[in-house]
């Protein structure tokens, strides 16, 4: 099974 | 003061339909050299970036940084009441609480006024940086959409796997499995026909077919997509403007 991980784990606020 | 001038509504109209079912609401940064949004979905799993330059404009001038806070459905609303073909004029004070849209139409000289209430958005604005991609595949837009549409009738997966000549879009679900393989070719008549993959490492990279089948509402905008993909990173999908881009960030789903 995949598990979908969240944009925020690569880019940081600015 | 803002003033930008479309030839067409069909370029915004475009564009809002590609965005409008992923993002509610965004800031539309106006700037000297043109519109810029950066916006996150709900689930925070795709990331949109729009860059509408100047060069997208008949006749564009802004001449003091404004942030347009819009509601994406009744911006729709409104480009949905005038016609395509209709030149679209956007207007804004500075320190605006509205922005005007007007509509000519180039027969008959009939205009239509609709003022956009702005809302006040508090958004975050994440940093991309620049990344090596280790494969870049240009295709055209509408057989991207139509992989897309036909692989996520067996799957809420979608895996891609890119070798040296060739990309595969995989899908396996409850009742069955599917796979479509492109292969690099140039059509030289109709270079938007034409599959080019540049790579540099092998890809295998598994993205959510709902997220694919939301980037895939740009299609009208451009012929071609560009695919630019990076182990364990987030894919770009980019549809080009006439002068800008409208970009797609989606991350990965990882083998658990």
């Amino acid at each position: 099974e995949t598990r979908q991980v969240i944009i925020d784990k690569f880019y940081s606020d600015e | 003061m803002l003033e930008g001038k479309f030839d067409e509504a069909s370029l915004l109209k475009k564009v809002i339909d590609a965005m409008k079912d992923s993002v509610k609401l965004c800031n539309f940064n106006c700037t000297e050299n043109g519109i810029s949004v950066q916006a996150i979905d709900d689930s925070r799993v795709l990331l949109i970036s729009l860059l509408i330059e100047a060069g997208s404009f008949e006749d564009y001038r802004c001449d003091r940084n404004i942030v347009l806070g819009l509601e994406m459905e009744s911006l729709n609303k409104i480009i949905k009441n005038g016609n395509a073909s209709d030149m679209l004029t956007l207007v804004a004070e500075d320190s605006p609480d509205a922005l005007n849209l007007i509509f000519e139409d180039k027969r008959r000289d009939r205009i239509a006024e609709y003022s956009l209430k702005l809302m006040d958005i508090d958004q975050d604005f994440l940093k991309i940086e620049d990344m090596k991609f280790d494969a870049v595949v240009n295709m055209p837009s509408a057989e991207f959409a139509k992989i897309c549409r036909d692989m996520k009738t067996l799957s809420e997966s979608l895996q891609i796997i890119i070798t040296k000549d060739s990309v595969k879009f995989n899908s396996e679900g409850d009742f069955g499995s599917g796979s479509v393989v492109i292969k690099s070719f140039t059509d030289l008549e109709k270079t938007e026909e034409s599959v080019r993959i540049t790579l540099e490492k092998p890809i295998n990279l598994t993205f959510g077919a709902k997220y694919l089948n939301d980037i895939i509402k740009s299609t009208p905008l451009a012929s071609q997509v560009t695919i630019k993909l990076c182990d364990k990173q987030p894919a770009l999908f980019e549809y080009q403007l006439p002068s800008g881009y409208l970009r797609f960030y989606l991350a990965p789903k990882f083998e658990d």
